[in-house]
């Protein structure tokens, strides 16, 4: 029964898509099955996997009726990883949503037939509290937070844990926080550690030990499709990601 | 007659709010009467500026038909600079305006009252395309794109031209892009100075010739709700945004 860990934070350009991809891809070399829904229409997790988006084979066409989820899943270039590819359509479902039957269950629905399949499934989210955001945490077991410590991400963090409880309360029950992740962390800025302490302080028992450092091959891999694990194993990135895989199955064992 | 900008990209944190901050306060400083009108639900414009969100005073009492633009505006710690500021509220607006009548006018309509009273008018968007984003666009003359020189920011610029063009043939025939502006610029990186070369090529008219730096100031200054000019106008950031300043003013003569 697969464990679905969605990957949200309704802050933009914090690490959620950098998370879903080399989170999901440490996983799936460490040999566990893996799927990662690309939820957000901008693709950059079906791109960031060397993936290009279709306007057949995509997670609209699943969210709006017209497809199953299996029609649309892909093999990655990664062993073991397989992935439910988005496109700019999706922009389309946050229009038409509003109007149709049990809409916060759609993906919920969808991936009931796949759950079976995977040991993980992650849910890459876009940068908004909207319809595609409520469809992903009403889906999952878990919300993983990438933030970065600077004060706007800061701010967020107390709007995200409030829509949380919401959504909990309106169509998820079992619905729980699986962490915060300090992510992007440059040492060398003095409000970085400064903010890094307030999030320990705030919400320490939901804190990662895990911190992924700012590191260029994070930014370089995506640009050649690859998690950074597959373009650069030795690099401190792929280190932070395998700790972060082993800090992550600690906290969620194979069910 | 006030000259309307808005500042967005569909890419999260890309640095719209740091630029519709820093851009408004130096060109307030260089005595034109600026308006900064916070479209984003986050309202880090809002705190960025020292203000604390209210749910009276907000832009989403307007936007829903409750008040008018004057009543919510007030100044900030900077001259010649006010806000329009926003509030988490600001989410229901993306729900509860599918169903009203001209929806995508809302924000062009309350702009008429207050026009005649600036010199500049900048509107900071969230990361997203929906019906927010719309408003802005079809409010504006012209839109400024902040961008990271990395892959997904690259790869979100042609749907947000083609998300321009859209907006132009259906409700503002006059919009244009003012420029595309290369923001929190790390010299260090070898990607960057490629990203950038592949910019520069695309659209190379566009390209605004100011380059804002990464800077930790930059990073600073919003922690104490300070533009980076009164944080420490020696800064090297403080300098990246007078000279755009300028550049936008060649751009944009006062009307
Ligand atoms: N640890 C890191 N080191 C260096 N660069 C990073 C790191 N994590 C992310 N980045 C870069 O920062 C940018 C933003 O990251 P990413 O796109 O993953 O954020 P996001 O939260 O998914 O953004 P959005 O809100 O638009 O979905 C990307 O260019 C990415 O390559
Ligand atoms: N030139 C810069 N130097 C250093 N840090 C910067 C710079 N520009 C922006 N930042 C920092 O990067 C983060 C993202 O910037 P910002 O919040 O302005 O982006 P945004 O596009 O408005 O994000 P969102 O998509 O969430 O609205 C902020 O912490 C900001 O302080
Ligand atoms: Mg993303
Ligand atoms: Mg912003």
């Amino acid at each position: 029964m697969g464990h679905i860990t969605a990957i949200a934070n309704q802050k933009g350009g914090v690490g959620k898509t950098t998370t879903a991809i080399n989170l999901s891809a440490a996983l799936a070399i460490l040999e566990y099955r893996v799927l990662l829904i690309d939820l957000d229409p901008q693709a950059n997790a079906t791109s960031g996997l060397g993936i290009t988006p279709s306007s057949e084979a995509n997670i609209y066409r699943c969210i709006s009726g017209q497809k199953q989820l299996t029609d649309i899943l892909c093999s990655t270039n990664t062993p073991n990883l397989d992935l439910a590819p988005s496109h700019i359509d999706l922009v389309g479902a946050e229009i038409e949503l509003p109007d149709v039957e049990e809409r916060e269950y759609r993906l919920a629905r969808l991936l009931e037939d796949v759950r079976e399949r995977y040991d993980y499934i992650f849910i890459d989210c876009s940068p908004s509290l909207g319809i595609l955001t409520v469809n992903a945490l009403t889906a999952a077991d878990r919300v993983l937070i990438p933030i970065q410590c600077e004060i706007f991400a800061l701010e967020g963090l107390s709007k995200l844990f409030h829509t949380i409880e919401i959504i909990r309360n309106a169509y998820n029950p079992h619905l729980e926080v699986d962490g915060v992740l300090l992510s992007m962390y440059d040492k060398r800025l003095r409000l970085a550690k400064m903010i890094s302490e307030k999030i320990r302080s705030g919400v320490k028992e939901y804190v990662y030990e895990t911190v992924i450092y700012r590191n260029s091959k994070i930014t370089e891999a995506p640009s050649l499709g690859q998690p950074v694990l597959m373009y650069d194993a030795a690099c401190r990135g792929s280190d932070n990601f395998l700790q972060l895989a082993g800090e992550f199955l600690r906290r969620n064992p194979v069910k």
